[in-house]
């Protein structure tokens, strides 16, 4: 699913990994 | 444990928990896909929509192939369709002189997956010997009749200028300003420099990137490269923040 999102949105997806 | 949130534009998705960093992005990618309504397709279907496989392809179709997705990259439909690559088409409908219009071939060699792995289907060792991958792009840039690639020269262009509406339209794209001002503010990013003699110490840097600047060329002046077409860069690194790579 990230390829794809990547591929489809590039830099407009944001990522926001917290350690929790 | 990780937890990720995906933002895109007015879309967000929470992932679970998950012990892997990995794991806690792919959940809120899926569950993000859900939300826009898209369905992913697996491998193989994806394959035998695209028709043949790259590896049961004929050598001259690899080439051929390869050749084929390099145009697509400059294709005006490709570039204004939210294309990952897009800051660097950016960059060069901006660029001054003899290279105008042209991307560094090791943007196009490291960053397309589709590329890189055209390439790894012709050479398997393209996967880990960057240079080999950037030889396998410029050879079939330089023998493509659309595209424009000076001998010796390590940039790629295409032979048809890119059209005032389009280098607008990226314009526009990147900076979301409506005229070609660029008038994005400064920015600033850490890196770390590491030097080749181990007799030289590792260094942070800091590197500040202007308004009318690219990270590229920016970077091509702090190793000392006569150009951005000169810097290789690593695959994504694993276990590091999101898209690290080495230049």
């Amino acid at each position: 699913p990230k390829s794809i999102i990547n591929k489809k949105y590039g830099s407009k997806a944001q990522y926001i990994t917290t350690d929790v | 444990n990780f937890q990720c949130c995906l933002k895109i534009d007015e879309i967000s998705a929470t992932s679970d928990v998950f012990i892997r960093k990995k794991d806690a992005e792919q959940h809120a990618a899926k569950l993000a896909l859900e939300k826009l309504g898209i369905q992913p397709v697996d491998d193989a279907t994806a394959s035998k929509q695209e028709g043949k496989n790259s590896r049961d392809l004929t050598e001259e179709e690899k080439w051929q192939a390869l050749k084929d997705r390099l145009c697509t990259t400059f294709s005006e439909k490709f570039l204004l369709s939210n294309c990952p690559l897009v800051a660097h088409f950016t960059a060069a409908v901006q660029r001054k002189g003899v290279n105008y219009g042209k991307v560094p071939a090791a943007v196009l060699s490291a960053y397309d997956n589709k590329i890189v792995s055209l390439c790894k289907s012709i050479n398997k060792n393209s996967g880990k010997d960057l240079a080999l991958s950037l030889q396998l792009v410029l050879r079939a840039a330089k023998s493509c009749s659309l595209l424009d690639s000076p001998s010796d020269s390590l940039w790629i262009g295409k032979k048809e200028p890119f059209s005032e509406e389009t280098k607008e339209e990226l314009i526009k794209k990147f900076t979301g300003k409506e005229n070609d001002a660029m008038e994005i503010e400064s920015c600033s990013f850490q890196a770390v420099y590491i030097p080749c003699s181990s007799e030289k110490s590792v260094e942070s840097l800091t590197m500040r990137i202007g308004p009318q600047e690219h990270f590229m060329d920016v970077m091509a002046y702090h190793l000392g490269a006569g150009d951005s077409s000169h810097i290789l860069m690593s695959r994504t690194l694993k276990k590091a923040p999101l898209e690290s790579r080495l230049y």
